[in-house]
C-alpha cells in the first residue's frame, strides 16, 4: 500500500506508511 | 527502555546539529496497548528535541485517531525514552570532542 499523510491542527505531519506482515512476526 | 509495545526510532541519521529530527513510530505489541490502535503502520514524523514534549506528540496522535486517550501514557513514555536517548548520545558525543 501507500503512504498516507495526516497533518494535526498543530501543524505536525504524521506520514503513516503500512509495515509489512512479515515484519509484524518477527520477535 | 522497557517495553511498552511501542517502538520509536530515528528515521533519519542524527548529526547532533539539528534541532528537528525526523523519527518513526511503530507498535510491536498491540497486546499491550490498552486500547486497539487504529492501524499496525508506521507513524514517521518530525520531533524538535527543543521545543517539543512528548506529551504533546502523543496527544497530537490521539487527535488524529492513531491512538485511544487511554494509551496516551504509553505512547509519550515510548516517544520520551527515545528523546532522552538521542539527547545523552548528542552530550557524550560532545564531551568527546571537547
Amino acid at each position: 500500500g501507500s503512504a498516507m499523510q495526516v497533518v494535526h491542527s498543530a501543524g505536525r505531519r504524521f506520514i503513516v506508511s503500512p509495515v509489512p506482515e512479515s515484519r509484524l512476526q518477527e520477535p | 527502555a522497557e517495553d511498552t509495545g511501542v517502538r520509536v526510532e530515528l528515521a533519519e541519521e542524527d548529526d547532533g546539529q539539528k534541532s528537528s529530527i525526523a523519527m518513526r513510530l511503530c507498535v510491536e505489541d498491540a497486546k499491550k496497548l490498552k486500547g486497539k490502535p487504529k492501524d499496525n503502520g508506521a507513524i514517521e514524523f518530525s520531533f524538535d528535541l527543543h521545543k517539543d514534549h512528548p506529551e504533546d506528540v502523543a496527544q497530537e496522535m490521539i487527535d488524529s485517531g492513531f491512538f485511544q486517550e487511554c494509551d496516551s501514557k504509553t505512547v509519550a513514555k515510548s516517544i520520551r525514552d527515545r528523546v532522552a536517548l538521542i539527547k545523552w548520545r548528542r552530550e557524550r558525543t560532545q564531551q568527546a570532542n571537547e
